[in-house]
């Protein structure tokens, strides 16, 4: 699961 | 990156092009909100800090950029080069209302409690009820002109593209973002309505025009 705070999206 | 972001993201590239164009074309900003303008710069200038800290993608990257210098200049149009034909009278909606309880609730419920997290959190609170003033200045003069639907469409369908995005990343990659799920569920049903009028009469070569 990734980290909910690392934002890759627009 | 799948085919639903990526569509999602043309469609909201393809919104903001069909604004600039339209203003720049006919010279006027009449029917469009700078509220609602100004509320997505605010948007994007929150969330997109994050360029001078994370790298994700030159794709990314440009995007961003992209939103960030087309929002500038739609807002830098309305308010100033074609500030005479703005439609101020119509666009009275109060954006404190919106502001105010976007910047609470990113403080209370967010991911983690630091600067860039919570200005992260309220852009996505805000970009989700930001059309509002948009959406009260169509109801207020009763109808849109075809262009500012279809501008509304294709802004509208970004976040709508994006929700099945979510789904397709919580099942291959057992990704997901329960904020920005929830702010873009938010989001797409505030068009529902618009949606609807756009496929019975705009896509029917008629008028936007709000029954009296």
């Amino acid at each position: 699961d990734k980290d909910q705070s690392e934002h890759d999206e627009l | 990156m799948n085919i639903f972001r990526f569509a999602g993201d043309l469609s909201h590239v393809f919104a903001i092009i069909i604004l600039l164009l339209k203003i720049w074309k006919t010279r006027s900003c009449a029917g469009i909100s700078g509220k609602s303008q100004i509320l997505f710069a605010v948007v994007y200038l929150t969330r997109y800090l994050d360029l001078f800290t994370t790298y994700v993608s030159l794709y990314n990257s440009v995007m961003k950029v992209l939103f960030l210098a087309t929002s500038g200049a739609t807002v830098y149009l309305m308010y100033v080069k074609f500030k005479a034909t703005y439609d101020h009278n119509h666009d009275s909606f109060r954006i404190e209302f919106l502001l105010v309880p976007c910047a609470l609730l990113a403080l209370v419920i967010n991911h983690e409690f630091t600067v860039m997290e919570v200005l992260w959190t309220f852009s996505i609170y805000l970009e989700s009820v930001a059309i509002l003033p948009q959406l009260f200045l169509v109801s207020r003069t009763g109808e849109a002109e075809s262009i500012t639907s279809h501008y509304l469409f294709a802004l509208g369908s970004y976040r709508a593209l994006y929700l099945l995005n979510w789904v397709y990343r919580y099942m291959v990659e057992s990704h997901y973002d329960l904020i920005a799920i929830f702010a873009g569920v938010v989001q797409t049903v505030l068009y529902c309505d618009f949606f609807y009028l756009y496929i019975t009469k705009v896509l029917k070569g008629k008028k936007l025009q709000l029954p009296a």
